[in-house]
């Protein structure tokens, strides 16, 4: 049991900062932001708890609660990549992650997304943002048909148009 | 492997049988409010064997398609209309990295509870949740799975939640 | 104490339905939506739950738990318009109130936000979105200016550019 | 009335002495992720009396400006560093209906607790919240505030929240 949880805590805590100054790099903060793990207990750390700590690029604080609202979800999506990154499911559905993301970090999502999206892991992103969607390869479009009171779907493929 | 099709015959506000795909990478899905889209994910989940509970429903039935109904005299929908779907299914087509493709069914019958198949064949949870585990899909853990306004929380999670995500996933 | 009860309830409940058409009317749905009070024990209203319903245009259901996260800010919002038109505190003070909304309905609330703010009833509303603040009169720009550590204001004036 | 504008003194991220105004019959506050608008909102609630458990600080000297400390060795801020701010204010210039201008203070002190003053001189926080009620700012019921990610809920809250919250603005 221990090293099954060891293995998994392990490949998370190695992979977390990576992940974190992936989506938090820019042209003002070339290195990122720090995000990383902390246990309470290291003999038995499954009993315990896991601390995950994420600090953006130029914030001092490790206080996840005086994060805003967008720091927040940055620091959430790349603890669930890091998560996701240990025997990775074949695909992630996400709905709507980027509510609270302002236009730049939507592009470093999208991004993201679009730089780890394989025939082996798929993304499907639930987005209301065109800075999000733009990225995509393929679209699928929902409306609601009110004559026949049913959603509708219409799919289209990007990929053509996209550099 | 990846998820090539959605097949769903009505399924919330999916009325009648609609195929959804094929999914591409990355691919978005866009849409109005109330259009559907977050439906779309229950779907998703739902065929992949989570709980009705994450799928905003307290009961199977709720996730069949109603309507055309019209409010009785208390204002509520009336239920087993004639007319009305009293059954539900959503089946996803999966291509495993080997190029073979596997059908996994999950219906709501008309008694309101689930039954699952795969390629067809009829088996139990037990045997459908194991052949998606071979494919690293983890029912419990759901670790692939983020529902509309749960993101936030993940980063304000407490240490205990956090360690037994990890557990559900080791 | 009833007295005093009643008179906010009454109020509450006759104006939660003009105001929730005023924001759901569309060219597809001229007359908008419904939503409406109802109280559990009318001898006694105060003692148990006043219910909100709200029902999207074309829509059947009154089952607040089955709307979408977008229809069901627009009838969060109308609720709150609805209780503060009582005895309306002198400004209102929203945070990003449209995260869940797409294009449309966030034109919508900017709109009747631009309708009902006046000299007596001031809106200070947090948006991401242009689409919202594009229609505000002013706007207060706040940026994090990284050598002082501190976050810096920047005001606005936009009343003479728009129509 | 109307709030004309808000002066904030080292008050969470806004470090040093700031006017922030004048505010319009409709304002926007706009700015990237994490550049200060929810403590805007912060600052207005804090000098309208709002308890600080609702401005995401568990304690009033968490309100304070903390800006270039180095994290000591266990990674903590220090604090009380020498040249931190030990103590800030926010200031809101109001004006009444007959044109009336009132500035209300209220300080977070050395010694961590509440000063409340109305156009200089100190007041108790229940004369505080008397003179702001006849300007229809009820502190308890915080109609007119609606905090980041919490609109949704007001629209699922329950029957006994829904009373509650009428009883508390008639
Ligand atoms: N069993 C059902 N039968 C018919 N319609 C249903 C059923 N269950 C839910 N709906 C409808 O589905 C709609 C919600 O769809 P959904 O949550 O997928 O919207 P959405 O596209 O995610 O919108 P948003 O962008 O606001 O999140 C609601 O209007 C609801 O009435
Ligand atoms: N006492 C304090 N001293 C200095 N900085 C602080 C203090 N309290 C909070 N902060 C900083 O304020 C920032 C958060 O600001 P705020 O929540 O207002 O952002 P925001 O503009 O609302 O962002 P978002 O669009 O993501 O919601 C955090 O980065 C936090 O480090
Ligand atoms: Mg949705
Ligand atoms: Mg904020």
């Amino acid at each position: 049991r221990y090293d099954l949880f060891y293995n998994a805590y392990t490949h998370i805590r190695d992979n977390i900062d990576p992940i974190y100054k992936e989506l938090t790099k820019s042209k003002t903060f070339p290195l990122g932001g720090t995000a990383y793990l902390s246990v309470e207990d290291s003999e038995e750390p499954y009993n315990d708890g896991i601390k995950y700590h994420a600090m953006p690029p130029g914030k001092r604080f490790r206080d996840m609660e005086l994060l805003s609202g967008g720091e927040k979800t940055v620091a959430a999506l790349a603890l669930l990549f890091a998560i996701h990154s240990y025997q990775p499911a074949p695909f992630f559905v996400l709905d709507e992650v980027d509510a609270a993301l302002d236009n730049t970090n939507v592009a470093k999502v999208a991004n993201y997304i679009r730089r780890h999206a394989s025939d082996t892991f798929q993304f499907i992103v639930i987005s209301l943002k065109n800075t999000f969607y733009e990225k995509a390869e393929a679209l699928v479009g929902i409306y609601k048909d009110q004559q026949r009171a049913s959603s509708r779907v219409l799919t289209l493929e990007l990929d053509g148009f996209l550099d | 492997g990846r998820l090539v099709e959605l097949e769903v015959e009505n399924f919330k506000s999916y009325r009648g049988r609609q195929v959804i795909g094929p999914f591409h990478n990355f691919t978005s899905v866009i849409g109005p409010n109330g259009s559907g889209k977050s439906n779309l994910m229950d779907a998703i989940s739902f065929v992949l064997g989570v709980k009705s509970a994450q799928l905003r429903s307290s009961q199977l039935k709720e996730l069949i398609y109603r309507g055309g109904t019209d409010l009785d005299a208390d204002g509520n929908d009336e239920e087993a209309h004639s007319g009305s779907p009293n059954r539900t299914y959503v089946c996803a087509v999966y291509e495993s990295s080997d190029k073979i493709v596997t059908r996994f069914t999950r219906a709501v019958t008309e008694a309101g509870s689930s039954e699952y198949r795969i390629n067809g064949k009829s088996v139990t949870f037990a045997k459908y949740s194991t052949v998606l585990e071979k494919e690293n899909i983890l029912i419990k853990a759901k670790n692939f799975l983020v529902f509309q306004g749960d993101v936030e929380a993940v980063a304000s999670q407490s240490p205990k939640e956090l360690t037994r995500l990890v557990e559900q996933i080791s």
